[in-house]
């Protein structure tokens, strides 16, 4: 609640979501904006092009994906979204020059395992976490 | 880099300069945990044994974690199926399960130096694992060594390996030694040997000064000291793939924070 007149101002654009705001209602969704919808991406991160082949044993390199695109509502109709994310956009939808849109991130990470040489070539296996995006959804 | 071969909005794609590639590799060093690019100094183009080790241990650990993600998608438990001729006991695919981080180490010892003051045929072995931070705990440590088949000897016969943590030593007499295993051998035996040196290996990572490395010596039935050639354990001079190596499973303790850049 922000109280008084302002609260009152924001409820009524809320239920007028089109007026005021960037981002398009539900029913300005359409297939067009499944583009730039939120979703995974691929992205390989290359150790062999890094030039990291007499250091870096296995692998030679990782799907690490990344997320990137617009969180529109509602959200839930296409995608990961957390509870919050919905009220987020809500308040977007009411306030849009000083409230940011929900973020388009990872909501699931996997580990990957690398094996490498140090300077004393001695042989290291690490297991690292939330390095490879398994899913993207709206925070 | 798009899988739908799209250049999404807003993502830059072009070519990087010299600084900026440094810089993404300095980037992906700060994931990795390391403050430079380490540069070993590898003689031989070829792996010897602890990197094809090591290499079992990655393959295991990657299949694992591929059959685990489809399991979870399938709802089914997986087994491990991994056979390699590296990999030695279940036992070590049981630390690997629990570790977070797996490490082998080179032995330091140049020179053999194979009889004692006193005649008595042994090896010696060092392994520096005092770098390793304190906040990464050793669960397990296994030193191993390679034992190849001898045929020139009688193949039922016997011997005892005896492997031993140095614990003083002096110039003019024979080391202080403490027995952290021995174990009876046969002739046609032939493949990797493990000992546990946990409580060793965890002595020498908190007290460095302690670390005076390992000795090992074999003897026959009767008693008398004989040659790591003669009973056909493999040493620093053998076959690249076959020389011995320590290995430690660690679990991290604390939560790796990233220094400020």
């Amino acid at each position: 609640s922000t109280g008084g007149k302002r609260h009152q101002h924001n409820r009524n654009r809320a239920t007028q979501p089109q007026e005021g705001s960037r981002g398009p209602g539900p029913a300005d969704y359409n297939s067009s904006d499944k583009k730039t919808a939120c979703r995974r991406h691929e992205l390989y991160v290359s150790f062999r092009e890094m030039g990291w082949q007499d250091w870096i044993i296995a692998p030679e390199g990782y799907a690490a994906y990344y997320c990137d695109g617009e969180c529109y509502f509602p959200l839930n109709t296409y995608m990961n979204a957390t509870n919050h994310a919905i009220v987020q956009t809500l308040v977007h939808l009411m306030n849009p020059e000083n409230a940011p849109k929900p973020c388009c991130a990872p909501t699931k990470l996997h580990a990957i395992s690398v094996l490498y040489f140090d300077n004393n070539s001695n042989v290291i296996l690490k297991k690292y976490k939330n390095m490879v995006v398994q899913a993207c959804g709206c925070h | 880099l798009d899988g739908n071969n799209e250049v999404p909005t807003g993502f830059i794609h072009r070519r990087l300069r010299t600084h900026e590639k440094r810089e993404m590799q300095k980037e992906i060093l700060s994931i990795l945990g390391l403050p430079h690019r380490p540069r070993p100094h590898l003689s031989h183009g070829k792996y010897n044994s602890a990197p094809l080790f090591m290499l079992d241990l990655y393959n295991t650990m990657s299949s694992e974690d591929k059959s685990q993600s489809e399991s979870m998608s399938n709802g089914y438990q997986t087994m491990r199926t991994t056979q390699s001729p590296h990999l030695a006991t279940y036992q070590e695919t049981a630390f690997l399960n629990d570790a977070d981080m797996v490490m082998s180490f080179v032995n330091l010892v140049e020179y053999d130096r194979e009889l004692s003051l006193q005649r008595r045929h042994h090896k010696e072995f060092k392994f520096n694992p005092s770098q390793i931070p304190k906040s990464e705990a050793v669960t397990a440590a296994g030193f191993r060594l390679y034992k190849e088949c001898v045929s020139h000897i009688f193949r039922n016969d016997t011997f005892l390996i005896k492997v031993y943590q140095v614990v003083k030593e002096y110039p003019d007499r024979e080391a202080d030694l403490f027995l952290l295993e021995s174990r009876r051998l046969r002739a046609a035996e032939e493949g990797w040997l493990e000992f546990d040196i946990t409580s060793t290996c965890n002595l020498w990572v908190m007290n460095p000064v302690h670390n005076l490395g390992l000795q090992v010596s074999v003897e026959t039935n009767s008693g008398q000291s004989i040659s790591f050639k003669e009973v056909g354990l493999v040493g620093r001079d053998g076959a690249l793939e076959k020389q011995p190596f320590m290995v430690a499973f660690f679990k991290v303790s604390e939560v790796h924070i990233r220094t400020t850049r």
